[in-house]
């Protein structure tokens, strides 16, 4: 699933603004 | 189901009510104040005659543009959620794909006016006529309904976050590895819920009122899979090169 979903799980990993 | 049910202290509630009342006001795309504030501002018909008279493609990608841009706020909204990110990344995936588009539209309910029937979109308020060179009055009608339902329930800004978090950690999503986690994350935050209801003195029924808006949230989703995939049909290379990669992650 994270193989497919490459930009959400990037989003998930930025730390929160 | 008292079995069931996580043993939460009233403490332990209450910060979780407060800390996802506050990654909702942080993440939300615009202030309710800004959004009263504009609310007067409806498109002139010469700017809906515009609208109307795109072709059909460049309009679903405006559209997919915007709806993108509103789930990058849900997704900062769910990373603020306590436990959230403590699921494994799986799971997190599972959720924001299922949910993300949901609440989108429980957030919609901020920025749509009931008395002229119109959203903020693109700079302006706008009705379901604005929307007509999408092909999919159906979806239209269905999503205006749906703001307008959940606009009577007069919801107010912690309900709303609350009842978001809910929606987006719902157990029952297909391809979660985790189920349990998510089953606890989503008791305690319906707890919340409950708790901020009646810290708010609301009536006993709003929450199967919330019940029924979230089977309503499953089918405008189902109903916006189906049109996309009928676009896509039609015009594959305009979504294949001109929607957003994430929109076409989740979607896709």
């Amino acid at each position: 699933l994270k193989e497919k979903h490459k930009i959400l799980h990037q989003l998930l990993q930025n730390s929160t603004s | 189901n008292g079995e069931t049910s996580p043993t939460v202290s009233m403490a332990e509630l209450e910060h979780l009510a407060q800390n996802i009342s506050k990654s909702h006001v942080e993440t939300c795309q615009y202030l309710r104040e800004e959004l009263q504030q504009l609310s007067w501002q409806a498109f002139l018909q010469d700017e809906v005659d515009g609208y109307q008279s795109k072709p059909r493609e460049v309009m679903w990608q405006l559209c997919a543009i915007k709806i993108t841009e509103a789930i990058q706020y849900v997704v900062e909204f769910a990373k603020r959620i306590d436990g959230f990110m403590e699921l494994c990344q799986n799971d997190q995936i599972v959720l924001l794909k299922a949910g993300s588009l949901e609440v989108v539209f429980v957030r919609m309910c901020r920025a749509f006016d009931t008395q002229n029937n119109t959203v903020y979109f693109d700079g302006k308020y706008a009705g379901p006529d604005v929307f007509k060179a999408l092909g999919c009055d159906d979806l239209i009608t269905s999503v205006f309904d749906f703001a307008k339902s959940m606009c009577s329930l007069h919801l107010s800004e912690d309900e709303i976050a609350l009842f978001s978090a809910f929606v987006l950690l719902s157990a029952d999503r297909t391809w979660l590895q985790e189920k349990l986690q998510v089953e606890k994350l989503q008791q305690k935050t319906q707890l919340a819920l409950q708790h901020v209801l009646q810290k708010n003195q609301r009536e006993d029924g709003i929450l199967s009122k919330l019940r029924c808006k979230v089977s309503a949230l499953r089918s405008l989703c189902a109903r916006h899979s189906e049109n996309l995939s009928a676009f896509r049909a039609v015009y594959p290379d305009i979504v294949r090169s001109h929607f957003p990669p994430l929109y076409k992650e989740l979607f896709g």
